[in-house]
Order: C-alpha cells, then structure tokens, then sequence
C-alpha cells in the first residue's frame, strides 16, 4: 500500500523514511594529512590513508576508519572545514560526529539552504562562546530566537581523548518544536541542503600559551563518523526519494504536486494554492474544473477567497466553443445541446442563424432560437411564418401575403 | 403546415450589396 493514501485512496500525508543522509556521500575538507606523507599519514598508500571518505562509510564497531587533518603547531590554531553536500533539502533532525582526536574546544556548525551559495550558522560549541562566535553561552530559547544558532560549552570537554562525540539535535529546546506542523520558521529551521563543521580550536593539554617552543607536539583533527539525521524534505507529500534522469535526488511526488520538493502543483492543478501536508489534512493539489474543455488553468486568489476556500482555478483557452470560468457554458453563436452532457466534445451547438431571415448570429443559450426578423420563423430564422411569404428584400425577406 | 425555407437566389441584392452574406 502506498503510504500517502489511506485505505480508502483518500490522500494523507506521508514522509520518507529517517535516514543518514551523509552516509556514502562525499566530504569536502579543507585539510587532509599524507601529502606529503609523514610516518603516521601518508596519501597513497591506502592503508596508512585517512582520507574523508572515511567519514561517511559504513563503520562497524570497533573498526572505525577516521579521517584526519595535518598536523598544526600548536602555538598556531588553524581552522578546519568539513563540508557535506546533501545533494538536495533535506530536513535535518541532528548533525554528530565522533572523533578519533581529542575533541576539539571550538567548533562551529553551518548549514546551507541553497546549495551552498550562503551559509546561516546552525550551532557553536566552545568554552568561549563571546570571544570565538559573539555569542553568549547557554542563551535561553525562545519563540523570537528560535531559528537562530545558540553557543554552549557543552561537549567541549577534552576528556575522552578518543570516541568523544559531538551531537546537534536541530529542534533540542526549540519551543516551538511541539507545534512542528504550525511553524514555518522551524519548518524552514530544519531544512539543509549542505551542512558544513568548522573546527576552530583544539584542545592542547598543557599550556597553550607558554608552551610554544618548535619541539612541543603539535595537533590535528580526526573523525571517524560524521552523520546528519534527518529526512528528505518533501513537504509532506512523498513517502521516498530517488534520483531523476539526470541522477539528481528528488521526492516521488504524490497528492499531484511536483518539484524536487513537491514543492508546487502539477499543471492543472492549481483549483487551490500549493500548501504543505500535515497530520490533520494533506491539503493535496486540487484539478481544476474545465468539463474536458480545457489543458491549462490558472489560479485566482480572489477568487479562491470568495468560494470560502474552496475554488480558485480559472480554466485557460477553453474548447469545443465553450466559455466561462469552468467552462460550463457555450460561446456566442452557439447554444447548449440539452441532449448531451457538458463534458461531452458536441455539447454545444452553432446557432447557425439564416443570414438574411435572422436579425442577430446570436441564439438563446438554452433553446437554440435566433432572433427572427419580422414574418421569419423557425429555429435558424430560415422560413417565411404562416399567412407571409418570400419577397425580393434582403431587409424584409418574408412579406404579408394580401 | 410547413412553410419552404428561404431561396436566396429570389433576393434581389442591388442596393444591399454590403449585406450579401458570402456562399
């Protein structure tokens, strides 16, 4: 059974499944050790290897393949990026990584919503929240600050020295979290398409300031695992993504909605306006109602707003001699065929009005009947009526008979 | 009774070319 239907087929709102979505794809990091290679690191020999790729591959327990970064002095903190490419928007519920180093004393966490063209900081961790990031440290949450990053000194312990972890759960005291489906700005919170972790500071034991001589051991970065949990965004109107043609993810868009979100109405279906589902109705996309007379149809929020909320499509270019909104009349010159129902290709009729006995083009709507000059009768205006007949004139073609 | 339909050929169209429907 399709989960975005009931067991009625009546539409309800349906959600792919939790995932890892870093898992197997590619990280961009700003620095990787082994080039040129040194006795513990070295780039091409696969086995003394600690390329990214390791940070998003399948790992069993106590088998943990860690990426790491160069060494650095230690009298000189460099920052170190980490960048994740989602491939699309997904909507993240947490970000962690575990390390194979020491923890780092200050990272910072990124997201992108648009591919990488600008990032929104997502969360800091540091024990100097005001210096590093110019934020304060454990800032209460609330509706007004709710989609901004917050700073904690959290998990910035030094202890353990390795397997320590870092875990971002994205709507963790978010007051608004327990009316997800209500809020836009959570909604839009959640939503990556690239999640990026910097590393600005690591923990240096002993003193970071005094003990600067060259000899001093210097540091690096590793991690073993990065995942960001979450779910591909599709509004509420897929229950999976897969890849298009071109090998893009996209959502397998139900509810006659489209886009790699599901983010807007298929064509002709714009009778209501694109909305989101959510567990109470699943607000799917709406036909529009043309009686088979039309393709396209456009929306009309005024429209929409006098039916109540209920119908808002305008249909586009209507055929077989129909018009109106929905196409549910006949055009001028041609009048409705009763016999026949409005969905049908011939359900309207050419007036077919006589050219000299009828005084328009224009029929009843309903019975067919032209417009008769004086003495002219018949449907089409096309006989001379009883007690008349044909004269020479054009402009009074039936005469009465002396 | 039913009347026989309109014979455009009797109309004498002289002064009402303008009008004359296209055949």
């Amino acid at each position: 059974p399709d989960p975005c239907y009931d067991e009625n087929s009546l539409p309800r709102r349906c959600v792919p499944e939790f995932v890892n979505a870093a898992f197997g794809k590619e990280v961009q990091a700003s620095s990787t050790c082994g080039r040129p290679s040194t006795r513990q690191c070295d780039a091409s020999d696969p086995k003394r290897a600690h390329p990214p790729s390791y940070l998003t591959d399948l790992n069993n327990a106590g088998n943990m393949t860690c990426w790491r970064s160069e060494s650095f002095p230690r009298h000189s903190p460099q920052n170190v990026s980490l960048t994740l490419s989602l491939g699309k928007k997904f909507e993240v519920t947490y970000v962690s990584l575990q390390f194979c180093s020491p923890r780092p004393e200050s990272v910072a966490i990124y997201k992108s919503m648009d591919y990488g063209k600008t990032w929104v900081p997502y969360q800091f961790y540091s024990s100097q929240c005001r210096r590093l990031y110019g934020k304060p440290s454990r800032a209460s949450v609330t509706k007004q600050n709710e989609q901004e990053a917050l700073c904690t000194d959290g998990y910035t312990d030094l202890y353990p020295l390795t397997g320590g972890l870092i875990a971002f759960s994205t709507l963790d005291g978010r007051p608004s979290a327990q009316d997800f489906d209500n809020s836009p700005v959570l909604q839009d919170w959640v939503t990556a398409t690239d999640i990026r972790v910097v590393f600005s500071r690591p923990h240096l034991q002993g003193n970071r300031d005094t003990d600067v001589s060259e000899d001093a051991p210097g540091y690096f970065y590793s991690v073993g695992e990065f995942q960001v949990g979450g779910r591909c965004k599709c509004n509420g109107h897929a229950s999976r993504c897969g890849k298009d043609k071109e090998g893009r993810l996209v959502c397998d868009c139900k509810h006659n909605t489209e886009g790699p979100e599901c983010d807007r109405c298929k064509a002709f279906h714009y009778d209501r306006p694109w909305q989101r589902a959510n567990a109470r109705e699943a607000n799917e996309c709406l036909a529009c109602t043309c009686n088979l007379h039309a393709r396209r149809c456009r929306f009309n929020m005024e429209l929409y707003k006098l039916s109540g909320r209920k119908s808002g499509g305008v249909c586009l270019n209507c055929r077989h001699n129909t018009a109106g909104r929905h196409c549910h009349y006949c055009k001028e010159g041609f009048y409705r065929d009763v016999s026949r129902p409005i969905t049908d290709r011939r359900a309207c009729k050419a007036c077919d009005c006589h050219p000299v006995g009828a005084a328009g083009k224009t029929c009843n709507q309903t019975t067919g009947q032209c417009p008769c000059k004086d003495g002219v009768t018949g449907l089409t205006c096309n006989r001379c009526a009883k007690g008349y007949q044909q004269s020479r004139s054009p402009i009074a073609p039936c005469i009465k008979i002396p | 009774e039913v009347m026989p339909t309109l014979d455009m050929t009797l109309f004498d169209w002289t002064d009402y070319e303008d009008l004359k429907p296209d055949t």
